[in-house]
């Protein structure tokens, strides 16, 4: 029903301008039905303006820009309609370690309501796991699971586990 | 909430393998390759993806572990995610909730919610009104997929979240 | 004409081998003519195994192992037909550290003879340039270059600059 | 061999930047978003790159410095791209060549080489069987294409090393 997704529509739209401005320490963006007479059927147009810069369009962006962009979308289509876990695979590969940050202080926030399993090589990232799972192969093309803590992973990402499983 | 995942004879995990979850953030890490997007993968399965290609192979048989360093090919891969269901969040009258799947070499496949033998509809009615995976799964590299999604790609996402 | 082309593919098969090889630090590769009756229409298939790993579709590879993977094609198509420079803007985004040093000694080896361009935020790519150019935005939007040595780019990624341009 | 890339008003370059190459590995570093990847759309554009969307961009004048920081949209964008030529690989009988692109707000465009205005033909007939920009730039995000694309775009990267 058009009124039903009107109004799903405008949270999603308020929470992601809230997550946008948290991710990229301001800017402005927005969700926009292109047309308003056929909610139903029409397309959604996202605007991103990082702070600082003149809006454009979003293929513009940067890689790391549309990473945060995309982040702030699907978070706040989470927050509208929150799922119990989320689940996410190297999602901050084209961070920089700056905005890597401003990524898992957002997840942090999460985290209390939501459980979230996040695969990273990125050291800054792992800061922010309750609890670390190693993956490894011993056995070359047999995974097994082993229990890593915070210490066991070197400057440059490796795992020496410190305590057997 | 997610308590654990139970893989046997999936992709690369071909010893039972558990992870056990708690509130708030698990990071899994380790090398290129390790297995660590097949845990994703086992994850989007049990929930009822029907896609080899969401698995990133041409046929559903190609999650079965299907050898490595001597060890013969799996005769089926099983995977099952436990849920602590004190919360009624699912529509079950039990405390835990254990969704499985299976399949075989020859392609039959079964569907177990909490040790009864299901049908695909039930495991996703389970999650109607949760929050559908369509959007609480990143995968790997497609983190910007929402922004380039064509029109209709992006609207079914923000109708499933309606 | 045909006998061209085979010959063309015969070296990059070659080169793909063991450009593999290197970056793999072992496992087979291959690349492979769909229908030896009509090389100049056929598809070219890819074929690629990681060390202790059976042989499946490509696919089904990680992340990391397409990443290796593509390198090894594109640097053995470069082999075969050098281009003066190479462009490589973030190759390493899906790479751990462990692979990231083959990754990096196989360029150190080609750039005796070619010129890279590299564009990276992880330190460990950055060991191996000769000259670092850091890329800033004092003024929001407004590009500026600056000379980085290797010692002004923090553990974290940051640039911090020590000598003015 | 790269000498030398000059950037005016393109894109985030508003201001005329220069970057030398030496022999070897150059890296470059900054933030997200602060014109890295500009810089690789620079060297393309100045080859002969003709498609909007592989700048990223609409139209190809969205490769003008278009307003930041106070500072007013550019008038038109310019890059130049230096050779030591000195191996003489390039077919041209200077020591050092010079190609040049611009483009105005109106769309109106322009090539130099050595400074004499060109057609897009001749810069394209520099570079032929030097090695074309097909592979010689992998751009980000994109370092999977080869393994993804379609047979006819792969057999293209392969005809054109032939
Ligand atoms: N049916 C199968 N049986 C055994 N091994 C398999 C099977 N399917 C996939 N694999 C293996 O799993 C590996 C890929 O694992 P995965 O994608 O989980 O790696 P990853 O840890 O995510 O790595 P990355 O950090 O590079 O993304 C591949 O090497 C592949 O050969
Ligand atoms: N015509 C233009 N005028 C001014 N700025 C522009 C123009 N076109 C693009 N930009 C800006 O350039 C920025 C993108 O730069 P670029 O893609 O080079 O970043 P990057 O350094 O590669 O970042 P990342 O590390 O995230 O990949 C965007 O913020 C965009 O707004
Ligand atoms: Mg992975
Ligand atoms: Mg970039």
């Amino acid at each position: 029903s058009q009124r039903l997704f009107r109004e799903s529509f405008a949270t999603i739209q308020t929470h992601f301008k809230e997550m946008f401005r948290k991710l990229f320490g301001g800017g402005e963006s927005d969700i926009i039905l292109e047309d308003h007479a056929d909610v139903l059927d029409c397309a959604i147009d996202i605007v991103a303006r990082p702070p600082g810069k003149e809006l454009r369009s979003l293929s513009l962006l940067s890689g790391g820009e549309k990473t945060l962009t995309a982040v702030a979308l699907v978070m706040a289509i989470f927050k509208s309609n929150p799922s119990p876990f989320c689940v996410l695979d190297e999602v901050d590969a084209a961070l920089d370690d700056a905005n890597i940050e401003r990524y898992t202080s957002l997840l942090t926030e999460f985290a209390e309501t939501t459980q979230f399993i996040m695969i990273t090589h990125r050291k800054r990232t792992m800061t922010v796991a309750d609890v670390i799972y190693g993956v490894t192969m011993e056995q070359p093309g047999v995974s097994k699971r082993i229990s890593v803590r915070f210490e066991d992973v070197s400057e440059d990402g490796e795992i020496t586990p410190t305590s057997p499983d | 909430m997610l308590q654990s995942l139970d893989l046997f004879g999936f992709k690369s995990f071909v010893d039972r393998t558990r992870f056990d979850f708690d509130p708030g953030i698990t990071g899994i890490v380790g090398p290129n390759g390790s297995g660590k997007s097949n845990v994703v993968d086992a994850i989007k399965w049990i929930l009822g993806d029907q896609s080899p290609k969401s698995m990133r192979g041409k046929e559903m048989t190609d999650v079965i572990f299907n050898g490595a360093s001597g060890r013969k090919s799996s005769g089926f891969a099983e995977a099952t995610l436990t849920f602590n269901n004190e919360n009624q969040l699912l529509p079950i009258e039990s405390s835990v909730v254990q969704i499985g799947r299976r399949i075989w070499q020859n392609g039959d496949s079964e569907y177990l919610i909490n040790g009864t033998t299901s049908r695909l509809k039930d495991i996703r009615n389970l999650f109607l009104g949760t929050g559908s995976s369509a959007y609480s799964i990143i995968e790997q590299g497609r983190v910007g997929a929402i922004l380039q999604a064509n029109p209709s790609t992006r609207r079914t996402v923000f109708e499933e979240a309606a």
